[in-house]
């Protein structure tokens, strides 16, 4: 893109090529683009567009950039970890990974499977939690999601455990009976731990289209989403689709998923993801 | 929506007659930018937006229908014959079992539609047994054993020492003496870049008589979706394709993408996740969705 172009036209024409194909989606798109329609071409266009790399770099970087912390263990109150997202988006695998980092700091880990519905959610959940050496609450499919939310935070209490991370149920966010679900379990977590540390994290798979931009908003909606984990990045597609759900409604990403065994998780860094895109 | 957008463009136009130039260019705007919202591929919005020049440029102003009628018509129309195809149910083989192979990229709902096509044929009249060869995934063979009991089907496992061909092999011998006709083959979900697994799912494809072998996609997949889905065809020559997840609110561009690019038809849908939630694709229906 950057060294082949012949003018400006040709320039403008790959890069929004190249941002629709990374799932950035129009609006988002159109935004960038307006800023190269300003810039006076003919003085670049001698370094081969390099200049517009590092230009559009910036440009995306500042649209991820955020102050929000990222995943901090307080060590003097409960921390809870709660995964939500669309059916297969990665939240079982990511709770795994959460815990299998969080056990190298700190042994007082708790896995909550509050995915009583789905055909072997808690056998799935077991087994990596088992992998990782992390205790997990006993629960049977069909059990109500809050109560077994309730067990796993005063199991924790009772264990001197500080580190709550709840599994919950893949759900579409147009089904408004399970997003209610949703924020009931909040509202238990509110009320058993208002003191705790609550992190709502939200799995979008880097395959998905603009239709993420809708889940973020329900998901946001219901429960105030604290950050993104961007799942299954070892795939080919760009996960372009965080930039557009970062310039509209101010959602971090937090974490990235990059593979399927339990140590490929990574914090998230906004230059590496920004590079990875260009690339 | 594309029908205000275009009212808009077409409150200017007064006479009747064939659209003038810019009108046309307007319009595709709009087309192209509702296409892409719906996540259908960049390069196949492209070629697509071209063939519809051509044809609303032909189009003379209908006396019955107003142009924002006939233009949303004449797209309408070119999706559905884009995504329609003839051949759209399964094919049972002339020599049983017949044996289908339900592949894909990971969590686009194979092991739930793998039930869900069991129970159809079972409504069919026949005797489907699936069969579990993801060994990779926790708890993934129990999944399919959990579901396969709710809804009285059943599945066959050998835990997960064996490969997944000899596992196929040894259900084929099963089958002959359970009389079951339909075989449906469990496969884990991997990258299309990981060439250890393609590479298992080709020798399942080179030592199985495979009638079918259906690409499961996510119905809410964006822009790299062709990319992905293109090497599973290349690999082991796709037969068809079934959309899951269309329960939501996406918009489902990728059906046009992938029906455009690959050829390759799409004979079912996922609408939840229950057993029956289950259907047979319809083009017109999808088009209208993708439009939005
Ligand atoms: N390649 C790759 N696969 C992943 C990644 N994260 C999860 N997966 C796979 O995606 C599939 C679905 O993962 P799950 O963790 O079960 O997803 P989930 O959101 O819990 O699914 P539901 O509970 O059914 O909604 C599994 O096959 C995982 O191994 C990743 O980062 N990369
Ligand atoms: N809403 C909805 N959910 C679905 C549909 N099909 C599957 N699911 C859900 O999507 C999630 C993933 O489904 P699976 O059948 O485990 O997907 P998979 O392709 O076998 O996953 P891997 O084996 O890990 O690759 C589960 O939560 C399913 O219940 C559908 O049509 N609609
Ligand atoms: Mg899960
Ligand atoms: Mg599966």
């Amino acid at each position: 893109l950057f060294s082949n172009s012949k003018d400006k036209i040709d320039f403008l024409e790959k890069l929004e090529e190249l941002l629709i194909l990374s799932d950035l989606g129009t609006s988002a798109t159109a935004e960038i683009m307006n800023e190269f329609q300003q810039i006076n071409f003919r003085e670049y266009k001698e370094n081969n567009f390099i200049f517009f790399k590092e230009k559009l770099k910036v440009i995306l970087i500042d649209i991820l950039n955020s102050t929000a912390p990222d995943i901090k263990i307080n060590e003097n109150r409960l921390n809870i970890i709660m995964l939500v997202g669309v059916n297969g988006s990665g939240k079982t695998s990511i709770a795994g990974k959460i815990a299998y980092r969080l056990k190298n700091i700190n042994n007082d880990i708790i896995m909550v499977p509050a995915d009583t519905f789905r055909a072997a959610a808690i056998q799935q959940l077991k087994i990596l939690a088992c992998k990782v050496g992390a205790e997990m609450i006993n629960t049977k499919e069909g059990a109500d999601p809050a109560s077994v939310v309730y067990d796993g935070i005063s199991a924790a209490r009772a264990r001197k455990k500080n580190i709550v991370i709840i599994d919950t149920a893949g759900r579409l966010h147009t089904k408004t009976n399970l997003m209610n679900e949703l924020e009931k379990i909040k509202r238990v977590i509110q009320k058993e731990a208002n003191d705790c540390s609550l992190e709502i994290l939200q799995t979008i798979d880097a395959t998905m289209g603009q239709n993420a931009i809708a889940q973020a908003e329900f998901f946001n909606k219901s429960l105030g989403v604290t950050g993104i984990a961007l799942t299954k990045m070892d795939g080919t597609a760009k996960g372009g689709i965080v930039i557009a759900i970062k310039k509209e409604l101010d959602i971090p990403v937090k974490l990235i998923s990059c593979g399927e065994k339990l140590n490929n998780l990574y914090d998230f860094k906004a230059e590496k993801f920004v590079e990875a895109l260009l690339d | 929506s594309l029908t205000d957008k275009f009212q808009t463009i077409f409150k200017k136009i007064k006479n009747k007659g064939k659209l003038n130039e810019n009108d046309i260019k307007n319009c595709l705007h709009e087309i192209r930018i509702a296409l892409l919202e719906a996540d259908v591929n960049y390069k196949v919005v492209k070629e697509f937006i071209d063939s519809l020049h051509d044809k609303i440029q032909q189009e003379k102003i209908s006396e019955s229908l107003s142009p924002t009628q006939q233009i949303i018509k004449i797209v309408n129309g070119e999706i559905t014959l884009t995504l329609g195809c003839k051949q759209n149910d399964l094919s049972i083989s002339p020599a049983p079992p017949t044996i289908i192979m339900l592949v894909g990229l990971q969590g686009t709902g194979k092991t739930t539609t793998a039930v869900k096509l069991a129970n159809y044929f079972r409504k069919k009249g026949h005797l489907p047994l699936l069969i579990a060869t993801d060994i990779y995934r926790p708890a993934a063979i129990e999944q399919l054993q959990v579901l396969g009991e709710k809804s009285n089907l059943p599945v066959f496992s050998m835990g997960k020492n064996e490969s997944a061909v000899n596992i196929v092999k040894a259900a084929i011998k099963y089958s002959s003496k359970k009389n079951n006709d339909v075989l449906i083959i469990d496969t884990a979900g991997r990258l299309h870049i990981d060439d250890k697994l393609m590479n298992e799912l080709q020798e399942i494809n080179e030592n199985i008589p495979l009638q079918e072998k259906l690409l499961i996609v996510d119905a809410m997949a964006g822009q790299d979706a062709v990319n992905s889905a293109k090497v599973f065809c290349d690999k082991i020559k796709v037969s068809g394709i079934i959309l899951t997840k269309l329960d939501g609110d996406t918009r489902g561009g990728v059906a046009l993408s992938l029906k455009k690019v690959l050829g390759v038809p799409i004979k079912f849908i996922g609408i939840g996740e229950k057993v029956d939630n289950f259907e047979p694709f319809h083009p017109e229906r999808m088009a209208s969705r993708i439009l939005g």
